[in-house]
């Protein structure tokens, strides 16, 4: 672990007396080493590892006794800081219905996401409406009303041949009339270079208007996080990010990356394929699992 | 570097951060420079040029390690040879790998790329989990034109094999594509029905699977090594087909895992269509890499 090689480093150090400036750089190249293989973008990585040589050269970590200790304080409490200090919860309409619209790369979560959202909302008292409005992918839309229905969550049944912008106007009107307080939609997944794609995201974002734009993203992401989050984020300007399949043992340093590149929050995380494996996002949980 | 090598600190600190930045890891980008530094170290000086294709030449050879494609696979794409297969009953191919990778629309296009050879093909719905899991693949089936066998309600993966290879056997058809649900290589239970999987399939056709294809997508990071290693221990991988490759991400994973494991790369996938399938070629791969 990051803790065991940096005791291991001040150990050797020690003898020479008082650590200096190039004994904090050798700790802080392992540093860099545990986020890259982490997964944390490698631009995020140079400014994280900048920030905290400041804060190494200090006299605590100079001083103390147990340096390593000192060091990996420093990194956990940046990390915690920069993965969202606060809690981020979703945003609520004061006049129904709440509109939350998931995009996302494909295969990274959203239509589990979408049933998962609802089924806690629904917990917690609300009414939602699942929204299918992907009619690319074969079998999308049975997937959806499939989890659906085992979320005991209402949801629109789209007639064939029909755009995600018919889809969300029809669909709207009947959670209007059953009484929703909040419309889950959930998109086909696309590309951020997908020209064509990301436009019709971005008509279908200005057209719903939604409280809360979340980018679904897998917890496995490597160094493309970033270029996906930013590429997201400018045409279809996201309110969160949910991060899936936090079950595995990804490091998740994606997360990093997309939180501190675009300050958005995270606000939920995936951990299981089953509809209860949705949970708030613990910044603090995260950082050590990124550290490993 | 040697006299005259025209690469400075600079430059190699740049191309270092473009290794890393396609995900090949720290690992394998220190030994890619440290090579190019031997080769560059000899007394001459150097172009733009001629380091770029010294670069291109050493990652093309670091991710051809495994080999490319055998067995059906490489029949089908008609590698110099690549032997003959025909005739000699169903080749099983099992695909494997974690959620959401891209499996599933895989044996799509891998069956449509059989059907055109004019073979006979079988898609089975293994993954009987997984929400609409079954009538995504049918539809696939439909699209390629392949026979399609699933379970009945909540049937049991190894027995749905079980039917669709007897099925396939009976019904001489040249390749079986089976499909499974994603799993998280860290899920025993799961690994433990992809192996009794394998037992079921081996006991209707004698020497089943004859390929197990891990599908890994080109976005995850270094994870996808741990994911390479682990079904490559638990149940076996033979080939590697690495999706979604028209995305921004460079796939620079298959360097460790061509590199440690030893692992043929089959094919890429290049989009969600039938078409979007292309046999792996490492030069084509490390000139999109180091772009
Ligand atoms: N283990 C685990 N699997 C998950 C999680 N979230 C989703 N999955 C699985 O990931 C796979 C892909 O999920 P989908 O919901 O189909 O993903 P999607 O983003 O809607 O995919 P597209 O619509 O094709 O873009 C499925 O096998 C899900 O069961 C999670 O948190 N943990
Ligand atoms: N852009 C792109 N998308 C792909 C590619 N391969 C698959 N996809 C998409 O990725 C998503 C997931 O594909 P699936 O075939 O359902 O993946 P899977 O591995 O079978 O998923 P699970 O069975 O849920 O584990 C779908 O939206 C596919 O269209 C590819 O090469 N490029
Ligand atoms: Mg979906
Ligand atoms: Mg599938």
């Amino acid at each position: 672990s990051l803790a065991e090689k940096l005791d291991g480093i001040f150990k050797r150090l020690k003898n020479r007396g008082r650590l200096t400036e190039k004994d904090i750089d050798a700790t802080l190249r392992e540093v860099k080493l545990a986020l890259l293989e982490a997964d944390v973008n490698f631009k995020a990585v140079k400014d994280f590892v900048s920030r905290i040589r400041v804060k190494s050269l200090g006299e605590e970590v100079l001083q103390s006794l147990t340096p390593a200790q000192q060091v990996i304080k420093i990194v956990n409490g940046e990390l915690i800081q920069l993965l969202g200090g606060s809690r981020a919860d979703l945003n609520r309409s004061p006049v129904p219905p709440t509109r939350i619209l998931l995009v996302g790369l494909q295969g990274s979560g959203k239509t589990t996401t979408a049933a998962k959202l609802a089924l806690l909302l629904k917990d917690n008292g609300q009414s939602p409406f699942l929204v299918p409005a992907d009619m690319s992918r074969p079998a999308a839309v049975k997937q959806l009303l499939t989890v659906a229905a085992k979320a005991g969550v209402p949801a629109h049944s789209p007639t064939p041949g029909s755009s995600p912008a018919e889809i969300y106007r029809k669909a709207a009107l009947e959670a209007g009339r059953s009484g929703s307080d909040t419309l889950i939609i959930d998109t086909a997944g696309r590309l951020h270079v997908d020209e064509e794609l990301m436009d019709e995201a971005s008509s279908l974002a200005a057209m719903v208007n939604p409280h809360d734009t979340l980018l679904v993203a897998d917890a496995m992401t490597g160094q493309d996080a970033v270029r996906v989050a930013e590429a997201f984020h400018s045409r279809i300007s996201l309110t969160g990010i949910i991060m899936t399949k936090l079950d595995g043992d990804a490091r998740g340093g994606a997360a990093l990356s997309m939180r501190s590149v675009t300050g958005v929050p995270i606000k939920f995380v995936g951990t299981g394929e089953a509809l209860d494996g949705l949970e708030p996002f613990h910044p603090d949980r995260m950082a050590s699992r990124i550290l490993g | 570097f040697g006299q005259g090598a025209q690469i400075g600190r600079d430059q190699l600190e740049e191309l270092e951060e473009a290794l890393i930045q396609a995900d090949v890891g720290m690992d394998y980008t220190v030994r890619i420079v440290e090579e190019l530094g031997q080769v560059l170290g000899r007394q001459r000086a150097w172009t733009q040029e001629d380091i770029r294709g010294f670069l291109t030449a050493i990652i093309a050879r670091a991710v051809g390690v495994g080999g490319r494609r055998r067995g059906m696979l490489s029949l089908l794409e008609g590698d110099a040879g690549g032997g003959s297969r025909q005739g000699k009953g169903t080749e099983v191919v099992l695909v494997v790998g974690v959620n959401g990778t891209g499996k599933t629309t895989t044996i799509g296009k891998l069956a449509h790329r059989f059907r055109k050879r004019g073979l006979r093909v079988l898609l089975a719905a293994g993954d009987t989990y997984r929400a609409a899991a079954e009538e995504q693949l049918e539809i696939w089936a439909e699209r390629s034109g392949s026979l399609y066998h699933r379970g009945s309600e909540g049937a049991d993966p190894a027995s749905v094999v079980h039917d669709a290879l007897s099925i396939a056997l009976s019904g001489s058809v040249d390749v079986a594509l089976v499909d499974t649900a994603g799993r998280l290589h860290t899920k025993e239970p799961l690994m433990r029905e992809l192996a009794k999987i394998m037992k079921v399939a081996s006991r209707v056709v004698e020497g089943a699977p004859h390929e197990v294809v891990l599908v890994l997508d080109a976005t995850t990071g270094q994870n996808a090594l741990v994911q390479a290693r682990t079904f490559l221990e638990t149940v076996g991988v033979t080939a590697v087909i690495l999706t979604k490759m028209d995305g921004t991400a460079k796939g620079g994973i298959l360097i460790p895992i061509a590199g440690e494991l030893g692992l043929p790369i089959s094919y890429v996938g290049l989009g969600e269509g039938l078409d979007d399938l292309v046999p792996f070629d490492p030069q084509a791969y490390a000139e999109a890499l180091i772009g």
